[in-house]
């Protein structure tokens, strides 16, 4: 049977700077994992390292290069599914780890359960030594910005509608 | 939000997905990535889907688990995923996009969103796109 690995860098509207970077980004990641399937690799360990390669590559929206929430904080999440087995591991809202995606996978292998959720999640990462790096580590400098011009329109949006000119 | 799909030589398929979720999102907000049937659905029996996209959406018709039942009542594989992204725009109208591959090595990269960059590897032939029809 030949091997066949189709990744995504999500479906959004993608403005044109981003275009050229995330096509790259998904090609070398199909690369990685196909590659790694091509010698010897199984079907769960390459949709990992693909996904791996999408986190380490800041032009999507996951590990480095995530977005900020509205307390301008880095919430994490991922899954990965093994097929085999219908064996599945996920974690959420995780902070600075910068490839939840093998996070997950722990959580598949390592434990009984299917998710574990922030501060749980941490602590499981720190009690099998999974990396971690600060937070701000993941965010790009564009997102801070991007991240701030949208805090700052949002409270504009709170003050129109909040004041006599409120309006639609 | 990032996803991988693969069938390997044994015949195995499995999937992943990892996401940051949206900009300026309430804190403790979880979406559909991670979430099993939602954001990515793996069995040998059937095959392997990723999804993207509006996750409120995706987390209300189960995509990924949607688009492997359609596979197993024979749809082929593009067809499940077109099918299954106009009911989610129908029924909860979210956009998104989602890829898949089946057991049999058919494969597919389908979005209803203006763009999804995506990249499919086959017998060393790469294919890769980013705007619709690509």
């Amino acid at each position: 049977m030949s091997a066949v690995i189709v990744v995504h860098g999500g479906a959004w509207a993608i403005p044109d700077d981003l275009a050229q970077a995330s096509v790259a980004g998904v090609k070398a990641a199909a690369r990685r994992g196909f590659l790694a399937m091509k010698t010897g690799a199984s079907a769960l360990e390459a949709v990992e390292l693909a996904v791996r390669t999408m986190e380490d590559d800041p032009v999507f929206d996951a590990g480095h290069g995530a977005v900020l929430n509205a307390d301008g904080e880095v919430e994490l999440d991922a899954i990965i599914m093994d097929g085999r087995t219908l064996a599945a591991g996920a974690v959420s809202c995780v902070r600075n780890i910068p490839n939840p995606v093998s996070l997950a996978r722990a959580v598949m292998e390592k434990t009984d359960h299917v998710m574990l959720t922030d501060r749980g999640a941490n602590r499981f990462a720190q009690s099998i030594g999974i990396q971690e790096v600060s937070p701000e580590s993941l965010v790009t400098e564009q997102e801070r910005r991007e991240w701030e011009k949208n805090r700052k329109y949002s409270s504009g949006v709170k003050d129109l509608f909040n004041s006599q000119w409120g309006h639609d | 939000t990032v996803g991988a799909v693969a069938l390997d030589c044994s015949g195995n398929v499995a999937c992943a997905t990892s996401t940051g979720g949206i900009r300026n999102k309430m804190v403790g907000r979880v979406g559909d990535s991670p979430v099993i049937g939602s954001g990515g659905y793996a069995d040998n029996l059937s095959g392997a889907a990723s999804c993207t996209g509006h996750g409120e959406s995706i987390l209300r018709v189960t995509l990924a688990r949607l688009i492997l039942f359609h596979m197993e009542q024979g749809k082929g594989t593009a067809e499940a995923v077109n099918v299954s992204l106009t009911y989610m725009g129908e029924r909860v109208r979210g956009g998104g996009g989602a890829i898949a591959v089946s057991r049999t090595g058919d494969w597919a990269a389908r979005f209803t969103t203006e763009r999804m960059a995506w990249a499919a590897l086959e017998e060393e032939r790469l294919t890769y796109g980013l705007n619709p029809g690509e």
